[in-house]
């Protein structure tokens, strides 16, 4: 099946999302 | 948005459900009363919200502890998920808290629900912080310790992450050994 992976950057580029 | 049109903010699913734990020693309850069950998250949106209002693992008091684990599974040796597992440890040298900690901490937290250990993934159960004035812990726990290829990668994956010197090595212990253990010193299984 699929699986949901973030790369390192990408969860920290979110860190400010509103 | 291409009509000009606002979208709305839809935020980014995380694979597994994760849930945050908070222990504090009070002696006059026991262990399961001490653990807190603090609230679980699913999406990256909700895992930051959650981070940003919570003290940093080096805010907490000696005795405590976070863990994340997901959904379902109990931050105890007991649980069905945890009882044939172990877990890799990281201790950390008490000059280290603070910066090293809280650094460390964040990354596991982010290689957890970031699904980062790829095909062993489905092996790993979640991750304790422990706050102790003999110095600070991280342990990242998986389910089987009898699957040494899934244990050994997942090992490898967070000296990777932690970016921890290949010279210095981390121990894998299995959570019967740790239960088990006379002294003050556990076996690694794994190194």
């Amino acid at each position: 099946g699929t699986r949901i992976v973030y790369e390192r950057a990408f969860l920290l580029q979110l860190r400010n999302s509103p | 948005s291409v009509s000009g049109v606002p979208q709305p903010y839809i935020k980014h699913p995380l694979q597994n459900m994760w849930t945050l734990w908070y222990y504090e020693n009070d002696r006059n309850k026991n262990w399961e009363e001490n653990q807190r069950e603090v609230t679980s998250f699913d999406t990256v949106e909700d895992f930051w919200s959650l981070f940003h209002h919570i003290k940093q693992a080096s805010e907490l008091k000696q005795g405590c502890d976070y863990s994340l684990f997901k959904k379902g599974i109990l931050p105890m040796w007991e649980d069905d998920a945890n009882k044939r597992g172990g877990r890799w440890l990281i201790n950390l040298e008490k000059k280290h808290r603070g910066h090293d900690l809280n650094n460390y901490w964040l990354e596991v937290l982010l290689c957890l629900i970031g699904e980062a250990f790829d095909d062993y993934h489905e092996d790993v159960c979640g991750a304790v912080v422990n706050i102790r004035a003999k110095g600070d812990k991280i342990g990242i726990w998986t389910s089987d310790a009898l699957k040494s290829q899934s244990v050994v990668e997942i090992g490898r994956k967070i000296k990777t992450r932690l970016n921890i010197n290949p010279n210095m090595p981390i121990g894998y212990q299995i959570h019967k050994d740790t239960m088990a253990k006379s002294g003050s010193v556990t076996k690694n299984t794994y190194t």
